[in-house]
């Protein structure tokens, strides 16, 4: 915001409504998916000691060089596809694991913006508007 | 300060919340899930829940009267299927509210959850909490057939609140993605479900449940004998529809509105004398009884045989005693049953006279089939029901139906003559009978 508006602010120009950001990449599709809790945030306490368990859970993470060798496509390993492939079964789309034209659109659509799949509160965060913590 | 009123009073709470949450939950918690909380497990207390549309956050779009009445019948649609009521409070400290409702663009509202603008994100809610619409979208009305239809997302985001998560079904009101509004879209069956599994189903008395039976003419003249069931319990009724078992779409309607000249805070019986040489319907209530005029939908000043109405039942029905608890009329015997405390007179409507004998125990002449299970007196609605060719009768929550005179005695001949079956719940046979609060009555 510039420091000095003329007196009769006509130089203010007041923002028409804009639009939403539209799905369109594999970004902006990483972050419906997470945003909606089809992705989970990964967090590193829970991953380094699972209290409830008392079981390390470091063996389940893949770790980053093993990610380098997933294919597109490939929905047995990477995280966006399984969550892709999720999001496709709930919205009764074809679970291809790949982000097609009808997954794209689905993603446009107008909806709400309380997340799809259950979200663990230790993302205190960005905690989801569905949190009871929040109150 | 005021903008941020909408979440930091929610976050003032939150011990207060936490405690009846956590009751709950940890007792839910015990039996399914240790360590993690579970969606959609988690509901208020109380049943009665204060909302308010916050001055702050009326959109641009409507006018305020429009946004609090869409907002109303939203909340009444949920009343209409749980054991919840909700009042519009705009009065109270804010901190007494239990649901905020409010619009707002981009950064909104003191929230930490942006609007993302025109598309896609059009509201959010807060478990057991707050409300807000992304005032970019275009809200509009009920069935203006364009935009986003406000008492859509309203339902929706209200069932969030209520403790309800996005379902996938379709049909159900809890998709998260927006579909254009059918015209007259209802909470559906499953919907319903999901709700009272949260809430529990609704319970009451009932003061009277009657068939009202009309001929009707179909478009190639022929005449039609049609009936609708009814349910009243106090001021208000319900028609229930037998063939999707639920109550008429929009019901609790008042007495008033409905069945005009009875009296508006309820009857104790309503009977509908019907053979080949009476079709009368009459209304009790004390000592006095109305006779209803279908063909104009008011009660009778003067019947057609010149009676003044309200009549005394003595005067009409010599030999009943008034006030009376409920009565019924038998097609099958052209009798009246009258139920006062623990006796019932049946009375000949031909012979115009209480039939000799009477009046009797209830217990001697509709006896318990289990030894015990038997409402014994003052006995809240007998009624002889089409749908299933039988006769109930209520008292509190509960319901015994009397031994069929054909199907069941032939079945198990050693039933006895008007027995009464073993209780059940109301609400397990006739479903979504919900009371809203009165000051919804209107909308």
């Amino acid at each position: 915001e510039k420091l000095f508006h003329s007196r009769d602010h006509s130089d203010l120009e007041i923002p028409s409504s804009h639009q939403a950001e539209l799905i369109t990449d594999k970004d902006t599709a990483e972050l419906f998916l997470s945003r909606y809790g089809f992705i989970r945030p990964v967090n590193w306490e829970e991953l380094q000691f699972d209290q409830s368990t008392g079981i390390s859970n470091d063996e389940d993470f893949p770790g980053e060089e093993d990610l380098s060798g997933i294919q597109e496509g490939d929905s047995s390993l990477s995280p966006f596809i399984s969550a892709l492939r999720d999001f496709q079964m709930v919205s009764g789309l074809s679970v291809t694991g790949l982000f097609d034209d009808a997954t794209k659109a689905a993603m446009n659509k107008p909806r709400c913006g309380v997340p799809d799949k259950e979200t663990d509160d230790a993302t205190e965060e960005s905690p989801p508007p569905t949190t009871a913590t929040d109150r | 300060p005021h903008r941020s009123t909408l979440t930091t009073t929610a976050t003032d709470r939150p011990h207060q919340h936490q405690n009846r949450v956590a009751s709950l939950l940890s007792k839910r918690r015990q039996k399914r899930h240790v360590g993690r909380r579970a969606w959609g497990n988690m509901a208020f207390s109380k049943m009665v829940l204060k909302w308010r549309l916050i001055g702050e956050g009326y959109s641009s779009q409507l006018t305020i009267q429009d946004q609090r009445h869409i907002i109303s019948l939203a909340f009444r649609m949920w009343s209409e299927v749980s054991p919840l009521e909700f009042i519009e409070d705009t009065s109270s400290p804010l901190a007494d509210v239990d649901i905020k409702l409010g619009f707002g663009t981009g950064r909104h509202l003191g929230c930490n959850q942006k609007f993302d603008g025109t598309g896609r994100e059009f509201a959010h809610a807060w478990f057991l909490g707050d409300i807000h619409f992304d005032d970019d979208e275009h809200f509009t009305a009920p069935n203006t057939g364009s935009g986003i239809s406000l008492l859509k997302v309203a339902v929706h985001e209200i069932g969030h609140v209520l403790g309800l998560p996005h379902i996938y079904r379709t049909g159900s009101i809890m998709q998260p993605s927006y579909l254009p509004q059918e015209s007259g879209f209802e909470i559906n069956w499953m919907d319903r479900k999901s709700i009272q599994h949260l809430y529990g189903g609704c319970k009451g008395q009932f003061n009277t449940v009657f068939d009202w039976i009309r001929k009707e003419r179909t478009q190639y003249g022929e005449v039609v004998i049609r009936f609708n069931t009814y349910f009243m319990r106090d001021g208000w009724y319900w028609l229930y529809e037998n063939r999707t078992n639920r109550t008429r779409y929009g019901d609790p309607v008042a007495l008033q509105v409905g069945w005009h000249g009875i009296p508006p805070d309820g009857v104790d019986a309503s009977v509908h004398v019907w053979n080949r040489n009476t079709d009368a319907v009459y209304f009790f209530k004390g000592t006095q009884y109305w006779r209803y005029d279908d063909d104009n939908d008011q009660v009778f000043t003067v019947d057609p045989e010149g009676h003044l109405y309200p009549r005394l039942i003595s005067e009409g029905f010599p030999g009943v005693p008034s006030p009376i608890d409920t009565a019924f009329y038998d097609r099958r015997d052209y009798h009246i049953y009258f139920f006062k405390g623990t006796y019932v007179y049946v009375f000949d409507v031909t012979a115009n006279r209480v039939s000799p004998g009477f009046p009797r125990k209830i217990t001697a002449v509709f006896p318990a089939v289990v030894s015990g299970d038997h409402p014994g007196g003052s006995i809240d609605a007998a009624y002889f029901s089409y749908t299933h060719n039988a006769v109930f009768l209520f008292k509190d929550t509960q319901f015994w139906k009397v031994v069929g005179r054909s199907r069941d005695r032939w079945r198990r001949p050693a039933l006895p003559r008007n027995g009464l079956l073993p209780h059940r719940k109301v609400e397990e046979q006739w479903f979504d009978i919900c009371n809203v609060h009165p000051s919804a009555l209107k909308v």
